[in-house]
């Protein structure tokens, strides 16, 4: 922390992007800017909110040269951008070296990783030696996809304003939050992930070793910082390691749990009609070598050989699919039988006897 | 840390390690505005307090591992000192 531990008073702080630098597009500057407040919402009280007017408590900005502040930039390498600890004024502000070659990837310089170093200096971090913190002052790239803070940083910016508020991520902790075992909790989506089962909710995960009472929460940005939280449809085709993720009409690859580039994809691509907004959930069954969709009360099959949707569908839930329906949150296969999650109710069902075969709580898996 | 090689710096790169000292680790904050001169003393002593926040052999001394770390890229707030 800087000296005298200057910190913002509030928990909802705004930030305004000033100018943009010509180097990449606004939308994937505004992306950018955006997950990187996101790692430090994560797992902290605070809440960033983005204005387009007036003065915000951060200002961001890319600039040449000296720009004001006495702190002139050096042009490309050496210094590439700066920030200011929690104040008024210039207090909080943001500088990018608009001489750096700034992108969203590994050429040139990150622009999210040097945001979310600038934004911990915003917040009131200063310099750390621990080379795996994201507050060691030298640049060094790392895959934004798999990036995640630092204990040191985590540690860092706590003492400052303490962890999020509940149902917010926690960083690697040893067993679930009791939010978990709420009775009324229901999930976004759930889905194996090689050995362990993931359940999503908002911008967290839960995960659980089937056969072992070992459990885990995580945040999705934590381990996928480019991936929106509010995942709402999930499934794994285990022999290829692959695992989709849904949200909106958008789509995400995980490959040996790495987001694949050229994602987000479009569920259009998939065959959906336009009239299809979302998918409520999706699950492979390994038999058939083609996944369900479920969107309200109706399903489509995609066959992941062909790469196509079958034909015939949409089809009712209810009719094809007894005891379940008409809508689902989410489902996820695990030993011939489909796990559909209703509220906070979740129904096995044999793949094979085609019938629900027990009623659950949607939080059994977790010994509540 | 790697070994850090003894050379002698040219007088450029001796230049450019009292800037970044300055910057970075206030050198001329702890020198009298009566003394122009930055002493030999005040430098080392600098060298040595960036080398111990990098994890390099502390020798106070501009080695090739010391000058490497001063060259990287990096962000522009100091390391143990405000900004005036």
């Amino acid at each position: 922390t800087f000296q005298g531990r200057p910190v913002w008073k509030k928990h909802e702080i705004t930030y305004r992007i000033n100018n943009y630098t010509p180097d990449m597009k606004k939308e994937d500057v505004d992306y950018a800017i955006q997950k990187a407040f996101q790692v430090w919402s994560d797992v902290t009280p605070l809440k960033f909110r983005r204005v387009h007017a007036g003065e915000a408590d951060i200002m961001i900005s890319f600039a040449n040269g000296a720009h004001g502040d006495f702190n002139p930039f050096d042009g490309k390498d050496g210094i590439l951008a700066h920030a200011y600890e929690p104040g008024p004024g210039i207090g909080g502000d943001a500088h990018f070296d608009e001489a750096e070659t700034w992108s969203k990837n590994q050429q040139g310089r990150n622009l999210f990783l040097v945001a979310v170093h600038e934004l911990g200096h915003s917040l009131g971090l200063g310099h750390s030696n621990d080379r795996k913190a994201i507050m060691y002052p030298n640049y060094g790239y790392l895959d934004p996809n798999t990036f995640h803070l630092s204990s040191d940083d985590i540690r860092g910016i706590q003492s400052l304003y303490g962890g999020p508020e509940k149902h917010q991520p926690m960083p690697n902790p040893d067993r679930p939050k009791p939010a978990v075992c709420d009775p009324n909790l229901s999930f976004d989506a759930v889905t194996t992930l090689g050995d362990k089962i993931i359940f999503f909710k908002d911008g967290v995960f839960w995960w659980k070793f089937p056969e072992t009472s070992k459990t885990g929460i995580s945040s999705i940005s934590s381990l996928w910082p480019t991936l929106p939280s509010g995942i709402q449809a999930a499934y794994e085709i285990e022999a290829r390691k692959q695992v989709f993720l849904f949200k909106d009409d958008k789509y995400w690859l995980l490959s040996n749990l790495r987001l694949q580039p050229n994602y987000p994809k479009s569920i259009y691509s998939l065959g959906f009609p336009k009239y299809v907004k979302k998918i409520d959930g999706a699950v492979f069954n390994p038999l058939l070598y083609k996944t369900y969709f479920f969107v309200n009360s109706w399903y489509w099959r995609y066959d992941e050989r062909n790469q196509r949707m079958d034909p015939g569908y949409p089809r009712q839930i209810t009719k094809n699919f007894p005891g379940i329906g008409p809508k689902i949150d989410a489902v996820f296969y695990f030993k011939r039988n489909y796990y559909f999650f209703q509220g906070s109710t979740q129904l096995q069902y044999d793949v094979m006897l085609h019938r629900v075969t027990k009623r659950l709580r949607s939080s059994n898996w977790f010994g509540c | 840390a790697s070994q850090a090689k003894v050379i002698s710096p040219t007088e450029m790169d001796e230049e450019f390690a009292e800037m970044y000292l300055n910057h970075f680790y206030g050198l001329t904050e702890t020198i009298p505005m009566t003394k122009m001169k930055i002493s030999r003393d005040s430098l080392k002593e600098k060298i040595q307090e960036m080398q111990k926040f990098f994890g390099l052999n502390v020798t106070g001394q501009l080695d090739t591992s010391t000058l490497e770390v001063m060259h990287k890229p990096r962000c522009g707030v100091p390391d143990v000192h405000h900004y005036s």
